[in-house]
């Protein structure tokens, strides 16, 4: 009789340990995080500094803990515990329970609340077509253009990763050529009336058909922009703008933390952690979207290939491994989002 | 989690119609941004 006595403790015994270990960890983060905003007041930028905390975590089965996760979170919980167990999370995290789109008592598990989709007309999207619009909810860490060949993002100061290395060796990715980058910065720095000398100048000679940079239609730039989910944001990924997704690559990689301390004391974040690239063109060129996982969130669902499953056991870890890779039929023409349709999400584990 | 986006957009480098068409983002570093807001245009 104990043991069914032991039973009968085990759900609410799981609940309260787990919020008692998200209430110390939500400590410990208010603590760093309010370190790491006295010291943007100050105007200071962290560097990219390794530490010892990075070293041990590189040690640790992240991915087996995060699967763990997973599994915690998706424990039923009883109905009646729902709304205090969501409404915990929501005060811990930051979440407007009022966008929820279905009542607390009807999301089962923890996992299932958070992936849950908002309210009709929470997200109103920007209608001007030639808005792009924010996927997700979230803080902008870091956007621009990408200008240099070897296109490299800022991780933090003092730290950058290529590209190509974020969305794979064989992206769609356009190159942008040395020649390219030359001949756009001479011309910034050379007006039309400087005729004297640089690349830009030789290619109008050669074939004043092909390009006149007065006439021409703009040329095309490459930009980024790096968009951070808090765990108590709106989970679910949108599609910026109306544009044909042409193919799919999974990246079986780690699963750091991707927080604020991770991105200046983990090298190569992004491009070691389990993610998703989506790639397509839109009507102003290519377009490429890489939803990064971290330890608590670690898989990443396409609504558009519901039977993609991330974050699976395997046998071994092969940092060289080539990313799973698939091109939506038909070719060439994959498949067509509207800016604003829902076509991803983030879920816990 | 983090989402990074690349994308192709126009530029005008010539000085004479710069911002006639360009891209520019319309957001800034550390701002709150939800889906479906402006990220540029």
């Amino acid at each position: 009789s104990s043991s069914s006595q032991g039973n009968s403790f085990l759900v609410p015994g799981a609940t309260v340990a787990t919020i008692l270990m998200l209430g110390a960890l939500h400590a410990r983060r208010l603590y760093d995080d309010k370190k790491v905003e006295d010291a943007r007041e100050k105007g200071l930028e962290f560097e990219f500094h390794p530490d010892v905390k990075a070293t041990f975590l590189q040690l640790l089965p992240l991915r087996s803990i995060s699967r763990y996760w997973g599994l915690l979170t998706s424990v039923e919980i009883p109905v009646w515990l729902r709304p205090y167990v969501y409404r915990a999370w929501a005060r811990a995290f930051h979440s407007n329970l009022e966008e929820a789109a279905m009542p607390l008592d009807e999301y089962a598990t923890l996992r299932d609340f958070f992936v849950r989709s908002l309210k009709e007309g929470s997200r109103p999207i920007d209608p001007d077509p030639r808005c792009l619009v924010s996927p997700v909810d979230g803080i902008i860490l870091r956007f621009g253009e990408l200008k240099a060949a070897g296109a490299m993002i800022e991780q933090v100061k003092g730290f950058s990763y290529s590209v190509s290395s974020l969305l794979g060796a064989n992206s769609l990715l356009p190159m942008i050529t040395e020649e390219t980058t030359h001949a756009e910065s001479s011309e910034l720095e050379n007006t039309p009336k400087d005729q004297s000398n640089k690349s830009w100048w030789r290619v109008s000679l050669a074939s004043p058909k092909v390009w006149d940079p007065v006439a021409s239609s703009p040329m095309k730039g490459l930009f980024y922009c790096v968009i951070y989910l808090k765990p108590g944001d709106y989970h679910r990924i949108h599609s910026p703008i109306d544009w044909n997704v042409l193919v799919r690559r999974h990246f079986s990689g780690r699963l750091f933390p991707v927080n604020e301390r991770a991105t200046r004391t983990i090298r190569n974040l992004y491009v070691e952690n389990e993610r998703v690239v989506l790639e397509g063109q839109w009507q102003e060129g290519f377009m490429g979207i890489a939803a990064i996982g971290a330890t608590n969130i670690g898989s990443i669902e396409l609504f558009i290939e519901p039977e993609l499953r991330t974050n699976r056991p395997r046998k071994k870890f092969f940092h060289s491994e080539p990313p799973e890779e698939r091109i939506y039929e038909p070719e060439g023409v994959g498949v067509m989002l509207k800016k604003g349709d829902e076509m991803a999400a983030f879920n816990m584990g | 989690s983090t989402v990074v986006l690349v994308f192709q957009a126009p530029v005008s480098r010539s000085p004479k119609n710069q911002g006639s068409s360009e891209f520019s983002f319309c957001t800034r570093k550390g701002d709150r941004i939800r889906v479906g807001e402006a990220l540029g245009r």
